[in-house]
């Protein structure tokens, strides 16, 4: 479902280079559960990007579905971002203004859900993930890793095939994290892609796959 | 050098009041390492806050030194904040536009420290945590892990007395995250009093006291 092929990215900052990927080549099948690792700074979120059609890579090609993400239009693209794969932000991406049920909404509305369904499902969601009492809740009214679980809550929105989470419980305590891992697993069972960064070992001992990353390159690969 | 008694803080949405803190008491020795922890949205965050004398209690005290922080005037505050206390954020509350090695100069700004000097002292910090290679780098231009590296350089700019650090590590691996450990460890053999919120059993196993909040409660408050 998701073909990564020599892919490279660079940033550049004025006219000094930054190479944060420097070759990254894999495939991931429908169903797997992987985690990706690594030490700060090695190109995850990086990479995670790019795979989710967030930003583009200074070179190499990304296939999702077996299409080359280079050969799709904006439209196409949308559409990848807001159906087909839930994304959650390691820094959240939560939207200040709106309360945590109308940003779990906000997927909803890009797919035209009518006011009423929008509302049930993300009221639903923001239960499996424990905050049904913060719902009117905006972001500065939420704690650190009550905000994560809202982020996670969002991805799910649209009921995607792929699941992209970036380090989705560096603020959540053992029993909030645990109750997340638990969800995944059980969307993961449910037939749903799933590629988590992490540095928690419990969620890597939950993967089926661990790709390790260092200095924006793979060191391994390995199914457990 | 901290004092605690009978804390509560309520935050109000409108007519919705929200518990964060029910009562809390506690005193802090010069020199302990503590950790705080317990479930996401116990009222961490909030306890921080109020010591480091970001937020005022809806009621009770808080003593610094033995002085009693209402009895403190605005300059007096600033300077605990700026000087006293070196205060890592869960959310980092780095300045956007400003790049690495000027976000750590800032509280020397403050504190009246001369260019050369101010510009000495960041670039030694940021090679303390790992960042040397990044000074120039702003916020958006960082890994996660690295941002969080970048406010943990910044507290220790004035050479505090006490560190206050939010869950210091939540976007760490395991290998920066134990550098982090030994950094705070070896401040607190210099005598540094260490607060540190944490989820991370690493660090608890670290400190020499854990304080387990639950619903704006302690729940347990034991020395190891
Ligand atoms: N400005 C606010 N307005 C209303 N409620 C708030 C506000 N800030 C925090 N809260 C609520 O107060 C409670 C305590 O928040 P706090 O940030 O202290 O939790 P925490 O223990 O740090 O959690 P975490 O481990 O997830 O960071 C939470 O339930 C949160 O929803
Ligand atoms: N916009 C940018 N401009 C310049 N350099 C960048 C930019 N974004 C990231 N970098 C650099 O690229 C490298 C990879 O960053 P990335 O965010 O992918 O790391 P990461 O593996 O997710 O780290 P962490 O675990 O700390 O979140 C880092 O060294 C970072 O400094
Ligand atoms: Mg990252
Ligand atoms: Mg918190």
């Amino acid at each position: 479902v998701v073909e990564v092929d020599n892919l490279k990215k660079t940033y550049y900052m004025g006219k000094v280079e930054v190479p944060a990927l420097c070759g990254v080549s894999f495939m991931i099948e429908k169903g797997e559960f992987i985690s990706i690792m690594g030490p700060s700074g090695c190109g995850k979120s990086t990479l995670m990007h790019i795979i989710g059609c967030l930003d583009r890579p200074t070179s190499g090609h990304v296939l999702l579905d077996e299409v080359d993400v280079d050969e799709l239009d904006d439209n196409s693209l949308a559409d990848i971002r807001n159906k087909k794969v839930g994304f959650v932000f390691q820094t959240f991406n939560l939207l200040p203004k709106l309360s945590a049920v109308e940003n779990v909404e906000l997927p909803l509305i890009y797919a035209g859900v009518g006011f009423e369904a929008r509302r049930q499902r993300a009221k639903e969601l923001l239960g499996v993930v424990g905050l049904s009492d913060r719902a009117n809740h905006r972001p500065s009214e939420l704690s650190g890793g009550q905000s994560q679980r809202v982020a996670i809550a969002r991805s799910l929105a649209n009921n995607p095939s792929l699941i992209m989470a970036d380090e989705p419980t560096g603020n959540l305590d053992s029993k909030s994290g645990e109750d997340i891992i638990n969800l995944f697993n059980e969307l993961n069972n449910g037939g749903i892609t799933m590629i988590i960064v992490t540095h928690d070992q419990d969620i890597a001992d939950h993967s089926k796959r661990i790709i390790r990353l260092k200095d924006g390159l793979i060191l391994s690969d390995q199914k457990r």
